[in-house]
Protein backbone atom coordinates (compact mmCIF):
# COMPACT_ATOMS: atom_id res chain seq x y z
CA UNK A 1 0.00 0.00 0.00
CA UNK A 2 1.12 3.69 -0.84
CA UNK A 3 -0.43 6.87 -0.02
CA UNK A 4 0.45 10.76 0.15
CA UNK A 5 -1.15 13.40 2.30
CA UNK A 6 -0.28 17.04 1.50
CA UNK A 7 -1.22 20.60 3.02
CA UNK A 8 -0.72 23.03 0.24
CA UNK A 9 0.26 26.59 0.77
CA UNK A 10 -3.42 27.66 0.77
CA UNK A 11 -4.44 25.42 3.57
CA UNK A 12 -6.19 23.47 1.68
CA UNK A 13 -5.79 18.99 2.89
CA UNK A 14 -5.99 16.22 0.25
CA UNK A 15 -5.32 12.53 0.92
CA UNK A 16 -4.57 9.65 -1.86
CA UNK A 17 -3.76 5.63 -1.05
CA UNK A 18 -3.07 2.99 -4.00
CA UNK A 19 -2.97 -0.42 -3.23
CA UNK A 20 -2.65 -4.35 -4.38
CA UNK A 21 -3.94 -5.62 -1.43
CA UNK A 22 -2.76 -8.65 0.88
CA UNK A 23 -0.53 -11.29 -1.14
CA UNK A 24 -2.79 -14.56 -1.98
CA UNK A 25 -6.22 -13.01 -0.79
CA UNK A 26 -9.85 -14.33 -1.81
CA UNK A 27 -10.53 -12.49 -5.00
CA UNK A 28 -13.36 -9.36 -4.76
CA UNK A 29 -11.93 -8.99 -1.39
CA UNK A 30 -12.24 -5.04 -0.75
CA UNK A 31 -9.93 -3.50 1.22
CA UNK A 32 -9.07 -0.42 3.78
CA UNK A 33 -7.55 1.96 1.45
CA UNK A 34 -10.42 2.62 -0.79
CA UNK A 35 -12.94 3.15 1.86
CA UNK A 36 -13.63 6.62 2.57
CA UNK A 37 -12.99 7.02 6.55
CA UNK A 38 -11.30 3.65 6.66
CA UNK A 39 -8.15 3.92 4.71
CA UNK A 40 -8.41 7.94 3.40
CA UNK A 41 -9.45 10.80 4.79
CA UNK A 42 -9.41 14.33 3.94
CA UNK A 43 -11.61 17.88 5.39
CA UNK A 44 -10.72 21.19 6.25
CA UNK A 45 -8.91 20.54 9.42
CA UNK A 46 -6.23 17.66 7.97
CA UNK A 47 -5.90 14.51 5.44
CA UNK A 48 -4.84 10.87 6.48
CA UNK A 49 -3.59 7.71 4.61
CA UNK A 50 -3.43 4.49 6.77
CA UNK A 51 -2.12 1.29 5.83
CA UNK A 52 -1.68 -2.18 7.40
CA UNK A 53 -4.16 -4.87 8.42
CA UNK A 54 -6.94 -3.77 6.49
CA UNK A 55 -10.16 -5.17 8.55
CA UNK A 56 -8.92 -3.65 11.52
CA UNK A 57 -8.36 -0.23 9.67
CA UNK A 58 -12.23 -0.63 8.29
CA UNK A 59 -13.79 -1.48 11.90
CA UNK A 60 -11.92 1.11 13.71
CA UNK A 61 -12.92 4.05 10.57
CA UNK A 62 -9.11 4.62 11.76
CA UNK A 63 -8.93 7.71 9.39
CA UNK A 64 -11.82 9.61 10.45
CA UNK A 65 -10.86 8.84 13.45
CA UNK A 66 -8.27 11.16 13.69
CA UNK A 67 -9.99 13.70 12.20
CA UNK A 68 -13.10 13.68 14.66
CA UNK A 69 -10.74 13.71 17.57
CA UNK A 70 -9.25 16.55 15.85
CA UNK A 71 -12.68 17.95 15.39
CA UNK A 72 -14.84 17.22 18.54
CA UNK A 73 -12.06 16.58 21.07
CA UNK A 74 -9.37 19.91 20.27
CA UNK A 75 -6.69 17.31 19.77
CA UNK A 76 -3.70 18.35 18.27
CA UNK A 77 -2.50 16.09 14.71
CA UNK A 78 0.04 14.37 16.44
CA UNK A 79 -1.96 13.81 19.90
CA UNK A 80 -5.19 12.30 17.48
CA UNK A 81 -2.44 10.40 15.61
CA UNK A 82 -1.42 8.56 18.57
CA UNK A 83 -4.57 8.57 20.20
CA UNK A 84 -6.23 6.67 17.29
CA UNK A 85 -3.23 4.02 16.91
CA UNK A 86 -2.78 3.69 20.89
CA UNK A 87 -7.01 2.97 21.37
CA UNK A 88 -8.69 2.32 18.24
CA UNK A 89 -7.14 -0.99 16.30
CA UNK A 90 -8.06 -3.27 18.93
CA UNK A 91 -5.37 -6.38 18.30
CA UNK A 92 -5.05 -4.98 14.79
CA UNK A 93 -1.89 -3.22 13.59
CA UNK A 94 -1.66 -0.26 10.71
CA UNK A 95 -0.10 2.18 10.55
CA UNK A 96 -0.68 5.94 9.01
CA UNK A 97 0.03 9.60 8.34
CA UNK A 98 -1.27 12.74 8.22
CA UNK A 99 -0.97 16.53 7.76
CA UNK A 100 -3.36 19.55 9.63
CA UNK A 101 -4.24 22.78 7.77
CA UNK A 102 -1.74 24.32 9.92
CA UNK A 103 1.24 23.06 8.18
CA UNK A 104 1.94 19.88 10.53
CA UNK A 105 3.31 16.67 9.27
CA UNK A 106 2.32 13.45 11.61
CA UNK A 107 2.64 9.55 11.86
CA UNK A 108 2.15 6.56 13.83
CA UNK A 109 2.20 2.93 13.85
CA UNK A 110 2.02 -0.22 15.80
CA UNK A 111 4.08 -2.55 13.48
CA UNK A 112 7.58 -2.99 13.32
CA UNK A 113 8.33 -0.30 10.76
CA UNK A 114 6.71 1.89 8.29
CA UNK A 115 7.94 3.03 5.12
CA UNK A 116 7.59 6.92 5.18
CA UNK A 117 9.19 10.02 4.38
CA UNK A 118 7.60 14.04 5.22
CA UNK A 119 8.72 17.52 4.34
CA UNK A 120 7.44 20.91 5.63
CA UNK A 121 7.60 24.48 3.89
CA UNK A 122 10.75 25.58 6.40
CA UNK A 123 12.98 22.89 5.38
CA UNK A 124 12.58 20.11 7.56
CA UNK A 125 12.39 16.72 6.05
CA UNK A 126 12.86 13.15 7.02
CA UNK A 127 12.79 9.33 5.58
CA UNK A 128 12.31 6.50 7.75
CA UNK A 129 11.47 2.80 8.09
CA UNK A 130 11.74 1.73 11.98
CA UNK B 1 -1.04 29.92 8.28
CA UNK B 2 1.97 26.93 8.07
CA UNK B 3 2.82 26.74 5.24
CA UNK B 4 2.98 23.66 3.11
CA UNK B 5 3.58 20.02 4.23
CA UNK B 6 3.62 16.49 2.50
CA UNK B 7 4.37 13.05 3.90
CA UNK B 8 4.62 9.79 1.80
CA UNK B 9 4.01 6.12 3.29
CA UNK B 10 5.41 2.81 0.85
CA UNK B 11 3.09 0.78 3.37
CA UNK B 12 3.71 -0.66 7.68
CA UNK B 13 4.03 -4.03 8.91
CA UNK B 14 7.77 -4.33 7.25
CA UNK B 15 9.50 -7.22 7.97
CA UNK B 16 12.68 -6.99 10.48
CA UNK B 17 14.97 -9.29 8.05
CA UNK B 18 14.37 -6.80 4.97
CA UNK B 19 17.95 -6.83 3.80
CA UNK B 20 20.23 -3.54 3.92
CA UNK B 21 19.70 -3.04 0.21
CA UNK B 22 16.41 -3.30 0.04
CA UNK B 23 15.85 -0.77 2.80
CA UNK B 24 17.78 1.73 0.98
CA UNK B 25 16.33 1.00 -2.20
CA UNK B 26 12.79 2.05 -0.16
CA UNK B 27 14.46 5.33 1.30
CA UNK B 28 15.48 6.13 -2.69
CA UNK B 29 12.10 5.59 -3.73
CA UNK B 30 10.16 7.45 -0.92
CA UNK B 31 12.72 10.46 -0.99
CA UNK B 32 12.11 10.56 -5.17
CA UNK B 33 8.91 10.60 -4.73
CA UNK B 34 8.87 13.58 -1.58
CA UNK B 35 10.60 15.55 -4.11
CA UNK B 36 7.77 15.56 -6.62
CA UNK B 37 5.84 16.65 -4.21
CA UNK B 38 7.98 19.27 -2.81
CA UNK B 39 8.80 20.73 -6.59
CA UNK B 40 4.64 20.89 -7.14
CA UNK B 41 4.40 22.32 -3.77
CA UNK B 42 6.92 25.51 -4.59
CA UNK B 43 5.12 25.85 -7.46
CA UNK B 44 1.55 26.41 -5.74
CA UNK B 45 -0.04 23.10 -6.67
CA UNK B 46 -2.79 22.23 -5.14
CA UNK B 47 -2.75 19.61 -2.70
CA UNK B 48 -5.56 17.02 -4.40
CA UNK B 49 -2.86 17.33 -7.89
CA UNK B 50 -0.27 17.10 -5.82
CA UNK B 51 -1.35 13.53 -3.92
CA UNK B 52 -2.59 12.31 -7.12
CA UNK B 53 0.67 13.07 -8.56
CA UNK B 54 3.03 11.69 -6.01
CA UNK B 55 0.82 8.60 -5.93
CA UNK B 56 0.97 7.92 -9.25
CA UNK B 57 4.79 7.70 -9.22
CA UNK B 58 4.33 4.90 -6.14
CA UNK B 59 2.12 2.98 -8.55
CA UNK B 60 4.35 3.11 -11.42
CA UNK B 61 7.41 1.98 -8.80
CA UNK B 62 7.40 -1.64 -8.48
CA UNK B 63 9.04 -1.32 -5.05
CA UNK B 64 6.10 -0.84 -3.25
CA UNK B 65 2.46 -3.08 -3.30
CA UNK B 66 0.87 -0.46 -5.62
CA UNK B 67 -0.11 -0.37 -9.50
CA UNK B 68 3.08 -2.32 -10.92
CA UNK B 69 4.22 -4.69 -8.22
CA UNK B 70 0.90 -5.12 -6.36
CA UNK B 71 0.29 -8.76 -4.18
CA UNK B 72 -1.49 -10.96 -6.00
CA UNK B 73 -4.40 -12.87 -5.50
CA UNK B 74 -4.89 -16.20 -4.57
CA UNK B 75 -5.72 -16.43 -8.54
CA UNK B 76 -2.00 -14.79 -9.28
CA UNK B 77 -4.36 -12.39 -10.78
CA UNK B 78 -4.10 -8.20 -9.24
CA UNK B 79 -7.18 -6.57 -8.06
CA UNK B 80 -5.63 -3.02 -7.42
CA UNK B 81 -7.70 -0.69 -5.16
CA UNK B 82 -7.16 3.09 -4.18
CA UNK B 83 -9.10 6.88 -3.53
CA UNK B 84 -8.18 10.25 -3.28
CA UNK B 85 -10.31 13.00 -1.16
CA UNK B 86 -10.21 16.82 -1.68
CA UNK B 87 -10.61 18.03 1.92
CA UNK B 88 -11.85 21.34 0.16
CA UNK B 89 -15.82 20.44 -0.17
CA UNK B 90 -14.94 16.97 1.36
CA UNK B 91 -14.93 15.74 -2.28
CA UNK B 92 -13.72 12.00 -2.89
CA UNK B 93 -13.08 9.23 -5.63
CA UNK B 94 -12.27 5.62 -5.46
CA UNK B 95 -12.41 2.08 -7.15
CA UNK B 96 -11.54 -1.05 -6.52
CA UNK B 97 -10.85 -4.45 -8.32
CA UNK B 98 -8.99 -2.96 -11.13
CA UNK B 99 -6.65 -5.43 -13.07
CA UNK B 100 -5.82 -3.50 -16.31
CA UNK B 101 -5.67 0.37 -15.04
CA UNK B 102 -1.90 1.27 -14.64
CA UNK B 103 -2.84 4.60 -12.55
CA UNK B 104 -5.55 3.65 -10.11
CA UNK B 105 -5.08 6.47 -8.24
CA UNK B 106 -5.82 8.83 -11.51
CA UNK B 107 -9.07 7.00 -12.20
CA UNK B 108 -10.23 7.32 -8.47
CA UNK B 109 -9.64 11.07 -9.51
CA UNK B 110 -11.62 10.65 -12.19
CA UNK B 111 -14.54 8.93 -10.52
CA UNK B 112 -14.49 12.12 -7.84
CA UNK B 113 -14.40 14.90 -10.92
CA UNK B 114 -16.35 12.98 -13.89
CA UNK B 115 -19.23 11.03 -12.38
CA UNK B 116 -21.76 11.44 -10.13
CA UNK B 117 -20.33 8.33 -8.27
CA UNK B 118 -18.10 8.59 -5.25
CA UNK B 119 -16.72 5.17 -6.13
CA UNK B 120 -16.93 2.34 -8.86
CA UNK B 121 -15.66 -1.12 -8.60
CA UNK B 122 -15.02 -4.45 -10.71
CA UNK B 123 -16.37 -4.56 -14.14
CA UNK B 124 -18.38 -1.00 -14.25
CA UNK B 125 -15.02 0.65 -13.24
CA UNK B 126 -12.84 -1.00 -15.98
CA UNK B 127 -16.09 -0.13 -18.46
CA UNK B 128 -15.38 3.74 -17.38
CA UNK B 129 -11.74 3.57 -17.44
CA UNK B 130 -12.42 2.82 -21.46
CA UNK B 131 -14.54 5.25 -21.50
CA UNK B 132 -12.07 7.97 -19.87
CA UNK B 133 -9.49 6.50 -21.85
CA UNK B 134 -7.21 6.04 -18.95
CA UNK B 135 -3.92 3.73 -20.03
CA UNK B 136 -4.26 0.13 -19.79
CA UNK B 137 -1.95 -2.49 -19.58
CA UNK B 138 -1.64 -6.18 -19.85
CA UNK B 139 -2.30 -8.08 -16.73
CA UNK B 140 1.59 -9.32 -16.80
CA UNK B 141 2.71 -5.55 -16.22
CA UNK B 142 1.82 -5.46 -13.05
CA UNK B 143 2.72 -8.58 -11.94
CA UNK B 144 6.46 -9.16 -10.72
CA UNK B 145 8.60 -12.08 -10.47
CA UNK B 146 9.18 -11.37 -6.76
CA UNK B 147 5.56 -11.57 -6.24
CA UNK B 148 5.14 -15.12 -7.96
CA UNK B 149 7.69 -16.61 -5.89
CA UNK B 150 5.75 -14.74 -2.52
CA UNK B 151 2.37 -16.20 -3.90
CA UNK B 152 4.32 -19.58 -4.34
CA UNK B 153 5.36 -19.67 -0.87
CA UNK B 154 1.98 -19.09 0.62
CA UNK B 155 0.29 -21.56 -1.33
CA UNK B 156 2.93 -23.86 -0.07
CA UNK B 157 2.36 -23.22 3.58
CA UNK B 158 -1.03 -23.71 2.50
CA UNK B 159 -2.51 -21.97 5.14
CA UNK B 160 -3.44 -18.81 3.41
CA UNK B 161 -6.85 -19.26 4.35
CA UNK B 162 -6.45 -18.57 7.72
CA UNK B 163 -3.23 -16.64 8.49
CA UNK B 164 -2.33 -15.66 5.09
CA UNK B 165 1.48 -16.86 6.04
CA UNK B 166 4.06 -17.13 4.25
CA UNK B 167 6.86 -19.47 5.47
CA UNK B 168 9.90 -18.20 6.48
CA UNK B 169 12.65 -19.59 3.86
CA UNK B 170 14.44 -22.47 6.07
CA UNK B 171 10.97 -23.06 8.46
CA UNK B 172 10.23 -26.60 8.07
CA UNK B 173 6.84 -26.42 8.54
CA UNK B 174 4.28 -23.88 8.88
CA UNK B 175 0.98 -24.22 10.97
CA UNK B 176 -1.74 -24.60 8.78
CA UNK B 177 -4.39 -23.83 10.92
CA UNK B 178 -4.96 -20.79 12.36
CA UNK B 179 -5.33 -22.42 15.93
CA UNK B 180 -1.84 -23.31 16.22
CA UNK B 181 -0.40 -19.79 15.72
CA UNK B 182 3.13 -19.64 16.76
CA UNK B 183 3.54 -16.80 19.63
CA UNK B 184 6.06 -14.97 17.37
CA UNK B 185 6.48 -11.49 19.04
CA UNK B 186 6.27 -9.82 15.50
CA UNK B 187 3.22 -10.70 14.75
CA UNK B 188 0.51 -8.00 12.73
CA UNK B 189 -3.23 -8.85 13.62
CA UNK B 190 -2.53 -11.48 14.87
CA UNK B 191 -0.22 -13.44 12.39
CA UNK B 192 2.89 -13.73 11.32
CA UNK B 193 5.12 -10.51 10.48
CA UNK B 194 6.34 -12.64 7.31
CA UNK B 195 2.76 -12.80 5.95
CA UNK B 196 3.36 -9.00 5.16
CA UNK B 197 6.79 -8.89 4.15
CA UNK B 198 6.17 -7.59 0.43
CA UNK B 199 3.68 -5.27 2.08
Amino acid sequence: TVGCVVVDGNGCCAAATSTGGLMNKLTGRIGDSPLIGCGTYACELCAISCTGEGEAIIRSTLARDVAAVMEYKGLGIQEAVDFAIKSRLDKGQAGLIAVSRHGEVACGFNTTGMFRGSATEDGFMKVGIW
Amino acid sequence: MGGWAIAVHGGAGVDPNLPAERQEEAKRVIARCLHIGITALRGGAAAVDVVEMVVRELETDPVFNSGRGSALTRRGTVEMEASIMDGHGRRCGAVSGLSTVKNPVSLARLVMDKSPHSYLAFDGAEEFAREQGVEVMDNSYFVTEENVGMLNLAKEANSILFDYRVPVPGVETCSASAGSMVDNPLQMNGLPISVYAPE
